[in-house]
């Protein structure tokens, strides 16, 4: 319904304004919908800012800003309606190390209330895991499980 | 309703059986290039109802019966068990009686397909209805598919409604 | 023909004149997350002709001209010098006698475009000739932008065509 | 013209059949052009089979089997046709350790014969620079080169 999703996003829109500068340690950003006789048919605009920087085209963002601003969205559209689990497949490829550790700790924060599934290659997203899942191809071809290590 | 234990079994590189149990909090999944990591959220995904094979990476939907090996022959069937605890309650109403749901679905090489509601034959409609109502979607933003967590900020305004559309 | 120098100016992110002098072998580039990495590299390509605003992640070509910071206001001219070292002689029959070629290309933020082959006014034509005369093309596999490698697989069949169609 | 065209392209595709095992270690792959009249119309497929895995379509593949297959086409052009410099931003995202290693090893061969730029957040492929240009916004929004250390 039209109000249903004009609220939502209002209530989205209210935490990515809060979750963009936590994650970016300043800046700031906003969702927009676009010009539309409906709402239902209206399309969503992001304005991103990094600290110190112009607001430009989202377009232009680095690849890292570029993740980082998508994590800020997720984050906020969880929050208005979580989702009992998550299942991200190394959302930190584009990351630097000081990203990859705010990303991490939103993800511990998040953790309290939702389950986390992460695939991913980077040793400091490793250790934030509670439990370890190892995927082999010991035998070509096939996948195997063969270590749950719990931290 | 989090994801207590996922079965896979013929479906992609999983030829074996392969049991996960999940708990609460954050789980990681690693190994090397292609050992089949991205595969366990495909089987999710799956169990979940997706009907593109194209979002599940093939051509047509038999892409992801287990399709042999140096060592092993093809098999004729994928089959991915997922179960969820029910202690949230926020599984739809019919359910509110079950501590544990699961969701079952099977494809035989021959074309037919099979979908199981805790051990109940259902439609593959029935699949859909029950993530639907708990809001849960293989469209938003529970699941993001390797490579495409910046796609969100590159899409086109309209295409990021169903973000929105789906938490609403 | 390696590249020898590249000098940016009022290039995105690179307000002041920055040189980048470079040797044969392996430059790394490093740097935090948006500091200015990638945008080197749309330096390059920009000097060597590229026409769509859309390559350089812009919506206009004049995106790429430095739009002001904090502490600074935008400037009105974005200029990239590239200097090439033409000791394999490969550089197109005329250019024989030199033994550095440099490119150099600036736009105004009134909208005109200057272009220079080693100093001499030229037009756009001028320069996409150039590279095209030696076998660098900006839509071959010179160039591979962040996140689009594996582009060259998942891609359709008609579009790797360009891969072939440039080294031939 | 067409003659040009089918000789290049069965170049590229002999040094990639070669190229692809060396770099997966094993495995086979080739091109294959798509039914056409006119070979000046036809598109270039990809068969990519890694060690030990059936044949299946290309897009089933990881994301590091995938981008090490691009790399494996991408040497391979340019053997027959070297450039005389190459710019790769981040092509090693994806890659395992193992292949960062592959990836590293085939670039240290060919910039015997051509420059590369590399831009990389991996400590691997850092090591085989000969040269570092570090990159930073000191000042926010304002890029600056601040360090060139040689190896
Ligand atoms: N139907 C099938 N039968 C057998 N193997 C399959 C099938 N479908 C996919 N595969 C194999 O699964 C492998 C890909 O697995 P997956 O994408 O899970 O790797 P990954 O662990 O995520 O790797 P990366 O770290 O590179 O992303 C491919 O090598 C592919 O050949
Ligand atoms: N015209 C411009 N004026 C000022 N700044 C600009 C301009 N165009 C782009 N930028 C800035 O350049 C930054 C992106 O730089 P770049 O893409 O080179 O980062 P990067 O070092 O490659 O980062 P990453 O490691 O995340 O890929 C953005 O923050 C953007 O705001
Ligand atoms: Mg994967
Ligand atoms: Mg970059």
């Amino acid at each position: 319904s039209r109000k249903r999703f004009r609220e939502t996003f209002d209530q989205v829109n209210e935490r990515f304004q809060k979750n963009f500068p936590r994650l970016f340690r300043g800046g700031k950003a906003a969702l927009s919908l676009t010009e539309s006789e409906d709402v239902l048919e209206a399309g969503i605009e992001i304005m991103a800012q990094p600290p110190g920087k112009r607001l430009q085209s989202v377009n232009l963002l680095s690849g890292g800003e570029k993740t980082m601003t998508a994590i800020a969205l997720l984050v906020s559209v969880f929050q208005v309606r979580p989702s009992p689990f998550f299942l991200l497949d190394e959302v930190d490829a584009a990351l630097d190390d000081a990203n990859v550790g705010r990303f991490n700790e939103i993800v511990k924060e998040m953790s309290a209330d939702s389950q986390f599934l992460l695939i991913t290659h980077n040793k400091r997203t490793i250790e934030i895991a509670d439990v370890l899942y190892g995927v082999t191809m010991e035998e070509r071809g096939v996948s195997k499980l063969v270590a749950v290590e719990l931290h | 309703m989090r994801i207590k234990s996922l079965q896979i079994t013929g479906f992609k590189s999983f030829v074996d059986k392969t049991a996960f149990s999940f708990d609460t909090g954050i789980s990681g999944v690693v190994g090397p290039n292609g050992c089949g990591k991205s595969n366990v959220v495909d089987a999710i995904r799956w169990a979940m109802g997706e009907q593109s094979p194209r979002r599940l990476r093939g051509k047509g939907m038999d892409d992801v019966i287990f399709a042999g090996s140096d060592a092993r022959a093809p098999v004729g069937l994928a089959e991915v068990m997922l179960t969820f605890d029910n202690a949230d309650g926020i599984a739809p109403p019919e359910f509110a009686a079950y501590s544990e749901i699961q969701v079952a679905r099977r494809l035989y090489r021959t074309g037919e397909s099979e979908y199981l509601l805790n051990k109940t034959p259902c439609r593959l409609r029935d699949i859909l209805d029950f993530f639907r109502d708990t809001g849960i979607g293989t469209k938003g933003y529970t699941i993001v598919e390797q490579g495409r967590i910046a796609e969100i900020v590159s899409a086109k305004a309209e295409e990021r409604r169903t973000l929105i559309e789906e938490a609403a």
